[in-house]
């Protein structure tokens, strides 16, 4: 796709471009009715323009997710490039709303905007933060849980730049796993 | 191709540049 000229003089170009959406959970409507596409955008520049005109995802009502994916991929399992795939997940305790979710979801963004996981970038589809009274999750996704070495590169990476502790552990869930069992149910292929 | 990286340092900086 063609960048308008000032996009490409005036601002820092995006390997990618994402596209932001929200879903808000409305149990009168459809899921696919409650999901909105907010906006696109392919320069850092309007990444921050967009991320400091939103609210912050710890003061979301419950029930409700950002999700930020590739254009082209629809933040749902059944989408083609997402079918394959599957999560890496990250569960907060209640009192991590406060002081820790804000600072997750920006870093994880930001690795997926800066490309930061190398040349296996290209195995990302996108991040999704669910905002649930029974515990937040963040989640960045991918396309093909068999590759072994990509999806677990991509964990060890996401867990350094999110500071964890190599006390904690973080799990990958394929989606097909995910789509067929109860939570507590689903297995985890992989671990870092 | 070569692709466009950016480190978290920089993303940051950009945030409040004019």
């Amino acid at each position: 796709q063609e960048l308008p000229l000032g996009e490409i003089l005036d601002k820092y170009p995006l390997q990618n471009r994402w596209a932001l959406w929200f879903f808000k959970n409305d149990k009168n409507r459809m899921w696919q009715a409650n999901l909105r596409l907010v906006t696109r955008f392919s320069t850092v520049e309007d990444f921050w323009a967009l991320y400091d005109h939103i609210k912050p995802a710890s003061k979301l009502s419950c029930g409700c997710d950002y999700s930020l994916f590739k254009d082209g991929i629809e933040p749902m399992w059944e989408d083609t490039q997402n079918k394959r795939g599957g999560r890496w997940l990250i569960t907060l305790a209640k009192q991590q709303r406060h002081s820790k979710l804000d600072c997750f979801w920006l870093d994880t963004l930001l690795c997926l905007i800066g490309e930061m996981f190398g040349d296996y970038s290209d195995e990302l589809c996108g991040a999704v933060i669910n905002i649930r009274s029974k515990g937040d999750k963040i989640a960045i996704w991918t396309r093909e849980a068999e590759n072994q070495e990509a999806v677990t590169h991509i964990g060890r990476v996401y867990k350094e730049r999110l500071g964890l502790s190599q006390e904690v552990t973080i799990g990958y869930q394929a989606h097909a796993d995910t789509a067929t069992k109860s939570n507590s149910l689903t297995k985890t292929k992989f671990v870092v | 191709g070569t692709r466009i990286i950016y480190d978290r340092k920089f993303l940051m900086e950009c945030r409040n540049s004019p």
